[in-house]
């Protein structure tokens, strides 16, 4: 059984990458065969696991103009049974290319499907926008995945994502739901985090993972080295967080 | 003489909004006219002020279609010398309505030329990403104001967006150039935070702004009451700093 979550949310700077790269890791280490693809030009999830895309090589830019095929341009990982689909710059040029072109929403689903089926888990990383990137992505996926920072401005542009997936699950994919809401960045000596987490829970309710992703340095520091926080320093309470949410995904089947 | 500066930065989350609501109020308090455009469909500088844009009335997305003129949709904010445009959810159709139109990177920059002369300085807070509504601030503007949040990850965009300052300025704006480079969120408590500062400093030298914007709860606090830092806490770090920042802008002339 192959699922695809996709990680999503268009304000910027709240954990779509540092939730994908170490949820993937967690779901590689219990011995699930993972697949991360990384659709944000800023290629920020391909460095966080130590692998740039080179300007001459194929990558996810490749693939969405037809190129070539997805298995060609996945890359092994520093751990085992995580692979990757690395992001390069180029990516932005894609938006622009593609606009014309018909059935531009599912080219990304047509490329998944492709993969002969060995991935248990297939995770995508998305730009800080609601465009074609993340069109596609919430097109292919089974379910979403939304970080929300435990900050007022975050809290606002929730409904806006909100009406995009009811959007795209009425024109583009109708089994698309929500995976869950992950509370990310909660400072316990601001009481604003508090405040957010209550609104959080009251809105989505049982939507809410349980675990809540602390504030913590070694998650900001990991992707200096180019390591997921498992291979950086496995006791911090940041990776703790993201191993008790791997579980939770699981759990949730 | 009226001076226009573009906050932009294709990374998610590293104070744009912070930055622009910030300085504004600190512009106007310091006695120079100052007007706020808000081109980010989240309306996060919008509500910074305390001044949500109904969906029924104008906004900057109805001056981009052509629907109205710039001076229709100004707003007094609650700081005397401060005004303005507020932003709306329907901003993100703008994007796509307006692919097709020639000379579609230039409407922004022909709506403030038709503004009377009052202001002093114009300030525009883009959203994470390099499309149209970037484009067109980055047309319209005299410089452009780059935060960069003292993270590994924030490093790591800072190439993409040069390029596009530099093609920007190639293609649409020949005066374009940088107003600064400020860093933001630096945490006192962490190595990666001095990492990212020199390394910062190396790169762009004299371009970074000498004071340094540290993490203060103030800062994210002052937007839930709709209020700038200075009206919130105005002896708060972030207050004291963003009021240095204003006098290093003020004094670059
Ligand atoms: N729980 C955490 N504790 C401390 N730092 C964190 C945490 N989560 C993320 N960070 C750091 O905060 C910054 C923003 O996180 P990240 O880049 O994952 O967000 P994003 O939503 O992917 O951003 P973008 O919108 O640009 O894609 C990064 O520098 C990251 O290292
Ligand atoms: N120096 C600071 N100290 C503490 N919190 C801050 C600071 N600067 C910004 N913040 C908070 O961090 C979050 C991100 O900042 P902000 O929204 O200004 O970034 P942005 O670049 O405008 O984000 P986006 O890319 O979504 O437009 C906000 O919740 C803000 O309140
Ligand atoms: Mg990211
Ligand atoms: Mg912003």
């Amino acid at each position: 059984m192959k699922k695809i979550i996709t990680v999503a949310n268009q304000k910027g700077g709240v954990g779509k990458t540092t939730t994908a790269v170490n949820l993937a890791a967690y779901l590689a280490l219990l011995g699930y065969k993972t697949l991360l693809l990384d659709m944000d030009p800023q290629g920020n999830a391909s460095s966080g696991l130590g692998c740039r895309a080179q300007a001459d090589s194929d990558t996810l830019y490749e693939v969405l103009l037809g190129k070539c095929v997805l298995s060609g341009v996945i890359r092994k990982s520093n751990l085992p049974n995580l692979d990757l689909v690395p992001a390069h710059n180029k990516l932005i040029g894609a938006e622009i290319e593609l606009v014309g072109q018909k059935g531009r929403e599912y080219i990304l689903k047509t490329a998944i499907g492709k993969l002969d089926d060995k991935y248990d888990y297939i995770l995508i990383d998305c730009p800080p926008s609601l465009g074609l990137l993340t069109v596609n992505s919430l097109t292919a996926t089974d379910t979403v995945l939304v970080p929300i920072q435990c900050e007022y401005y975050a809290l606002e542009g929730i409904t806006q994502l909100l009406n995009t997936i009811r959007l795209i699950k009425k024109a583009l994919n109708p089994s698309l739901h929500l995976e869950g809401v992950l509370l990310t960045m909660y400072d316990v000596r601001t009481s604003l985090s508090q405040a957010v987490v209550n609104e959080v829970r009251r809105y989505f309710q049982e939507k809410v993972f349980s675990v809540i992703i602390p504030r913590n340095v070694a998650l900001s520091e990991a992707p200096s080295f180019g390591k997921p926080v498992p291979l950086y320093d496995a006791s911090s309470k940041g990776a703790i967080a993201y191993s008790q949410l791997a579980e939770e995904v699981i759990a949730r089947g």
